[in-house]
């Protein structure tokens, strides 16, 4: 908003919506009229390239950077579990959640202290960009993932110690030090031929993430020693490097045009017949607006 | 009634039930007709990973004059229908549209590189009705 050329992402979509005087020099879409602006920018990508005027706005976007292999390996086993072969979302009413974001860090650098005795001691400095969350996704469930490529047998049992500390920048103060909360906890699992760990991290990033932190600056020391954990005569150090972890958000996107599970089962419960009702309220699980109060539902019935 | 008398003609034709069959199951009615695409055609295979194939589906076909049980339509049909036919041709026909949809598991490629799957409501067309 301070310079006449820079450009804002919009805080709902995470869509780029230029200032009033510039829209005309940037992309032809954007001198839509505003009405029609708001809307199209609210719009998730998919939606917004299906209401494009032809593929040729959507080539011109800028080449996407490609993401990890294991990340997309890792998503697409996910989405095999989510959805069947036609794409339509199990009927699988465990989860509230409509979206699965994964991010990989952004920047690493990677301090590597060897110690003999306790296994190779492994910090790493990871940022993760935000960007992407949109206003309307709310975070149920966070969860740091990791790949283990390692040659260890199968079904050896491994004890890691994790220390995790994230550093929030306070920029209110003069000197502005780098707070760090940190958490340290220890994991034990057996190795098999899946190799990826998730590590829940969902009360320890809550805050960030619920106050709309765009960048999440955390470092992560790791320390894995394989054989049983009573008997530490048997443990011995693995020289392994897990590769640096994946941010996985598991989201509710509340916008219009995210599927909204709780809302069709309550729609085939109360009229199994008539075709849906668009502008039926929205009912948020987890939130308690557009809820009717038993007694007003009963008082209109008898009414 | 009285029309489709008149427009009946005099001498019974040869074969009585191909006559009733054309009312029982009228040709091209209102009804859900098949279609899918890849994402490879629209070349967005690139950002898209899944699904690789998607059917949208779409409704197609005349809406019959008496729609009310067949197609879960309201009263309206009829009457837009009425007014089509003997008061103001102006006025649209009833259409033949979806009534009710799935919605659509998708995986994508964000273009700083991140992964996201997302459940998008209304994506595949499931039944029609004439509105």
């Amino acid at each position: 908003p301070h310079s006449r050329a820079r450009v804002v992402p919009d805080k709902t979509s995470g869509l780029v919506v230029a200032p009033e005087d510039t829209a005309s020099e940037l992309h032809p879409l954007l001198q839509l009229p505003k009405s029609l602006r708001r809307g199209y920018a609210l719009l998730p990508p998919l939606l917004k390239v299906l209401s494009d005027r032809g593929p040729r706005n959507w080539e011109s976007e800028a080449p996407r950077l490609q993401p990890d292999s294991r990340a997309l390996r890792y998503m697409k086993r996910l989405y095999k579990m989510f959805a069947t072969k036609e794409g339509v979302p199990k009927a699988n009413k465990s989860h509230l959640y409509n979206t699965v974001r994964l991010f990989t860090p952004c920047s690493e650098c990677k301090h590597r202290h060897r110690d003999l005795m306790k296994g190779d001691f492994h910090s790493v400095d990871l940022l993760f960009n935000l960007d992407r969350v949109t206003a309307l996704e709310h975070l149920l469930k966070s969860v740091l993932l990791y790949s283990f490529d390692t040659s260890l047998p199968i079904s050896s049992s491994i004890t890691c110690m994790c220390h995790l500390s994230v550093k929030e920048h306070d920029f209110s103060s003069q000197v502005c030090p780098s707070i760090s909360r940190s958490i340290a906890f220890s994991l034990h699992f057996e190795v098999r031929k899946r190799k990826w760990v998730k590590i829940d991290v969902t009360s320890f990033l809550q805050p960030l993430i619920a106050t709309n932190r765009r960048n999440i600056h955390m470092a992560v020391n790791f320390t894995c020693l394989m054989g049983d954990p009573q008997n530490t005569k048997l443990e011995y150090p693995i020289n392994m490097a897990p590769v640096p972890p994946s941010l996985l958000l598991y989201l509710n996107d509340t916008s219009e045009q995210a599927y909204h599970r709780w809302n069709s089962l309550r729609h085939i419960r109360k009229n199994p017949v008539r075709p849906r009702q668009r502008n039926s309220p929205r009912v948020d699980p987890l939130g308690d607006k557009g809820k009717e109060n038993p007694q007003g539902k009963r008082a209109s019935r008898r009414r | 009634r009285d029309e489709s008398l008149k427009e009946a003609p005099a001498i019974p034709p040869s074969n009585l039930s191909d006559y009733f069959k054309q009312f029982l199951f009228p040709q091209n009615e209102c009804e859900l007709h098949n279609f899918r695409l890849s994402f490879s055609q629209l070349k967005w295979d690139k950002w898209i990973i899944a699904p690789h194939r998607y059917s949208p589906q779409y409704c197609k076909g005349d809406c019959p004059r008496v729609v009310g049980h067949r197609y879960g339509s309201p009263v309206h049909t009829m009457v837009q229908n009425i007014i089509y036919e003997k008061l103001d041709s102006s006025v649209p026909k009833p259409s033949c549209v979806p009534a009710e949809y799935n919605p659509l598991s998708v995986l994508t490629i964000e273009p700083d590189g991140s992964i996201v799957y997302k459940e998008y409501e209304d994506m595949i067309a499931t039944k029609c009705t004439c509105r």
